[in-house]
């Protein structure tokens, strides 16, 4: 098809994919996104994240990027750089920040891929896509035409119901597009209190089964802090924290 | 339009319709749509809750009901209830619980509202209606269909990036519908510790304006349990504690 032949030509300077999804919203799918490309950039690797979620992902936001403009050269978008990582995002495109696309959810995901293939990727070892959430046709269409085959999925979960759902149906959905589903971060795991650093799970135990704990990320005032602040690179690149693994 | 006038014709003996909103998944608004709808029916007044969130809600499961079955009398869809609650969702009629209704957005906000037609709902003070997430073109469909004019809308936020944005869009969505804005819930707002009393707030501080903040609710581990067991019914009947308001 004409659209996979652009994608992958757009695609071409990037070594792996790497899907990020969730089952439900809300659960830090945005946030484990842009930490680990700004992990993946402080080790050393060229890295670039994707905000590829239709309902709208606060990746500019925690990146302080919401003022920040995208350069054209020639034909094609340069995206804004954050500790060397590239980002690229509808939002970035949008004249007034904030406020809501209201495209349907078809329009939304073309106008994704079409920025996709236009976006200047350049060499990257990494490239973090933000998937929309839930597996069904939403992130399915955007996953098809990022022609990931081969390339790699991180599933997020928060405790909750049905975690052991939303693992069987990540493994369905990497399985139909070949990849190969790393394991599960499991965000907003426990929280330590501060006062006398008793360990508690104010949202109950995760159950996943046999999936692979990737990282446990604990409910954490000062990752709140520089999210709101837009640090949240700062906060990855200088904190020993836990929540930073 | 014919399907207003049936929808009116199956709403005709409930006398308040309340919409519950939220800018994105995962703040709790399954949770406070299923404790609002007990709540309600605690007070003496007689409740009803439909389940319109097309990306799939938790109250069945949270009310205990993954197993129950939707009566038929006549033509009619006969909900079962739960402390004097009526619940109807489309996971009550669908055969393999908790397997992904794979249909797109459109059909399923056809199938929810072609649902709501067929239930039987008698008589009710409240029908508490849990929308999709956002302010888009879903929620949207679903609350014209609904006829909900001259009804309430309850937002239900959790601390965290952009919430003043959120609020600012459920006002412009209930102005556009004709609701009356009845105010926050603030859901996830503190955590006390069990240990030492402290109080924490792991998300961060809520900003939300000048609206009025009808509650706050705490990061409780014990609501939380009863969730998984699918007790929250029982939780909000027992609870003296600060989750239950
Ligand atoms: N571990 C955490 N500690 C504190 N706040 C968190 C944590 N994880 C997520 N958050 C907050 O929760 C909100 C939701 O996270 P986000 O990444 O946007 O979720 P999603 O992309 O799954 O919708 C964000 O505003 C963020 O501030
Ligand atoms: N105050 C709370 N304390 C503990 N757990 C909560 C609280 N609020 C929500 N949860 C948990 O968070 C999850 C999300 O809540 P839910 O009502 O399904 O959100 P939404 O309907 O907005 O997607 C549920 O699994 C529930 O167990
Ligand atoms: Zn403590």
């Amino acid at each position: 098809e004409r659209v996979q032949a652009s994608v992958r030509a757009s695609l071409a300077g990037v070594k792996h994919v790497v899907v990020v999804l969730s089952g439900k919203g809300g659960v830090g799918k945005s946030l484990v996104s842009a930490s680990l490309a700004v992990g993946l950039s402080l080790l050393g690797k060229r890295a670039a994240v994707l905000d590829a979620d239709i309902h709208g992902s606060s990746i500019p936001w925690m990146l302080g990027l919401e003022e920040a403009r995208v350069a054209v050269r020639g034909d094609k978008l340069v995206p804004p750089e954050v500790r060397g990582v590239a980002v690229m995002s509808l939002e970035l495109l949008a004249e007034d920040r904030g406020a809501p696309l209201v495209w349907r959810g078809p329009l939304k995901a073309k106008a994704i891929i079409d920025m996709l293939t236009a976006t200047e990727w350049g060499e990257r070892d990494y490239l973090v896509v933000d998937l929309p959430p839930g597996t069904g046709d939403e992130p399915l269409t955007i996953a098809q035409a990022l022609g990931a085959k081969g390339g790699y999925a991180i599933l997020v979960v928060a405790p909750g119901l049905l975690v052991k759902h939303v693992v069987a149906k990540a493994e369905r959905f990497a399985r139909e597009l070949n990849l190969k589903l790393l394991g599960v971060v499991a965000n907003m795991a426990y929280f330590r209190c501060p006062a006398c650093g008793a360990v508690h799970r104010p949202l109950g135990r995760l159950e996943v089964g046999e999936s692979r704990v990737l990282a446990e990320i604990p409910l954490d005032p000062e990752l709140a802090d520089a999210i709101d602040r837009g640090e949240l690179a700062g906060y990855v690149a200088s904190s020993t924290s836990e929540a930073a693994r």
